[in-house]
């Protein structure tokens, strides 16, 4: 697979934490996101927009990220406030 | 689908539009009855009753607000395209169910996909939101997250089965009809007006991801693709303001209308005028608005008749190069006048295709050469094409997906070919 740009890794992080498929980042920790964790994410969010789940900031993974959407997080992170219902 | 884990504790709701759009076509008599339907969509499968309210009144449920970029919630909007609406969950704080619209987005009714944003389809998503739903990744629903384009008649439209239970989860079913279909609820807005007409049905709309450019513009931090009477733009941050192209004459104000194609743009840096160029012609515009009449390319120095396939101005050192087919001039912005020595042969650019569409100036300082589908990258300040070029357009710049058939290289460097009639 392509290695994505730095930009690109950097505009996706930015947006799977605004969207709620990662935790903010804590300035206490100081603390990087893991490598394995953004692929989770990524591939959480590919599940949510019906892509290939990769875990990777491929072509049409970002493309999906320039969507025009709704503000509101994906995942809504508050404990205890979303109940996920399948048919 | 999901929902939110809050819920509305009555079931008479009352709404209000307390700002409506400044910048949209959408007259507020239109926005108003919009807003009812998209409503009534709910309220046909719950039971729900809504009631609008005089919009001086601060104590609706639902207070409807187009605004712009920070507006005094955790969620500001960010222009034209990214974010669109959003809508806070049901609740005792007053912001609770308030229902917020991003005014810079070209909001449209009636309209075909692309062409600007359904305010009906917004409504309707942001709406489940203020009821207590969240976002749903079912296909048909109209909760999911990215926006899918017009749903079709307001009158007609009605929820998917997966919107439908999550409702229904929250505020039980509404007794149906004998046919098994909800029963409408006569609506106290009135019947809504006609679509706007059609942009233009004359010219059909470009397909972005085709290429083939007649002219691309760094204009202001914004790349501008022109192709016929439309053009597309691209934020700064890489994101398309639509995927629907603009028409070039409403926005460039003072275009004459036999103009119908742009073959070079480039911004001037000494002035920030930005220049359009078409045949042997160029025009002067400050912002969007024409300044004086059309006037030749000789003003440029160039041979009389003389057109250019590209225009851009080489931040190294001001100088704004005038590309024709296999040559290129050099002119002094300071000096008014071409540079001595020029025309010279395209070639000094090494890897650069003849008769590029269209060349322009990144905001990180690349340059970049445009032909068909490609690009040719030239690093800050270097005359010599990145070890990768050409690249395919389409995924860098236009939202488009990277070519499914094997790339094909278009051959760069001197071309002597001979077309024959019957070949």
């Amino acid at each position: 697979a392509p290695i994505p740009r730095a930009q690109d890794v950097s505009l996706g992080v930015d947006w799977l934490t605004r969207y709620g498929y990662l935790p903010p980042a804590d300035p206490s920790q100081a603390q990087l996101q893991s490598l394995e964790k953004l692929q989770d994410a990524i591939k959480i969010m590919q599940r949510f927009a019906g892509l290939p789940e990769t875990g990777q900031m491929d072509p049409i993974t970002i493309a999906t990220m320039h969507k025009p959407r709704c503000s509101l997080p994906d995942i809504l992170g508050a404990a205890g406030l979303v109940r996920r219902r399948r048919r | 689908y999901a929902l939110s884990g809050s819920m509305w504790k009555k079931r008479t709701l009352t709404w209000s539009i307390q700002s409506f759009s400044q910048s949209s076509q959408l007259n507020q008599l239109t926005v108003r009855t919009l807003m009812s339907y998209a409503l009534a969509v709910w309220a046909v499968e719950s039971g729900l009753t809504f009631k609008e309210v005089d919009s001086q009144n601060q104590e609706a449920d639902i207070l409807i607000h187009f605004s712009r970029g920070y507006h005094q919630d955790t969620y500001p909007f960010d222009g034209p395209g990214g974010t669109l609406a959003h809508a806070f969950f049901p609740g005792e704080h007053p912001i609770s169910g308030d229902t917020h619209f991003d005014d810079e987005e070209t909001w449209t009714f009636g309209s075909k996909d692309g062409e600007g944003t359904d305010l009906f389809a917004v409504a309707v998503h942001e709406f489940g939101h203020a009821l207590g739903l969240g976002h749903s990744s079912a296909p048909n629903s109209i909760m999911r997250p990215f926006y899918q384009g017009p749903v079709g008649d307001p009158d007609k439209y009605r929820l998917s089965q997966d919107d439908r239970d999550g409702l229904q989860q929250l505020y039980g079913k509404v007794s149906n009809s004998p046919n098994g279909k909800p029963t409408r609820k006569p609506l106290a807005s009135p019947p809504l007006p006609p679509a706007l007409p059609p942009d233009s049905p004359s010219t059909p709309v470009p397909d972005r991801c085709e290429g083939n450019f007649d002219a691309i513009a760094n204009i202001r931090g914004e790349t501008f693709f022109f192709k016929g009477p439309w053009f597309w733009r691209l934020q700064p941050s890489g994101q398309l303001v639509s995927p629907r192209p603009a028409r070039l004459h409403r926005f460039w104000e003072g275009l004459p209308t036999h103009v119908r194609v742009i073959q070079a743009a480039y911004a001037r840096p000494r002035d920030g005028r930005i220049i359009l160029f078409s045949g042997p012609w160029f025009w002067v515009f400050q912002d969007r608005q024409l300044e004086g009449e059309a006037r030749p390319l000789v003003e440029f120095g160039l041979p009389p008749g003389e057109e250019v396939d590209a225009v851009f101005s080489w931040p190294l050192n001001g100088k704004t190069y005038l590309i024709r087919g296999q040559q290129y001039w050099r002119y002094d912005e300071e000096a008014a006048r071409l540079d001595p020595g020029y025309p010279r042969v395209l070639s000094l650019w090494e890897g650069a295709p003849p008769s590029p569409d269209d060349v322009t100036v990144s905001n990180t300082g690349d340059t970049y050469f445009f032909k068909g589908t490609h690009f040719w990258r030239f690093a800050k300040g270097s005359v010599k094409s990145e070890s990768d070029s050409p690249q395919p357009m389409g995924p860098k710049w236009l939202d488009c997906p990277a070519p499914s058939s094997p790339k094909t290289t278009p051959k760069t460097g001197t071309c002597n070919c001979h077309c024959e009639l019957n070949q």
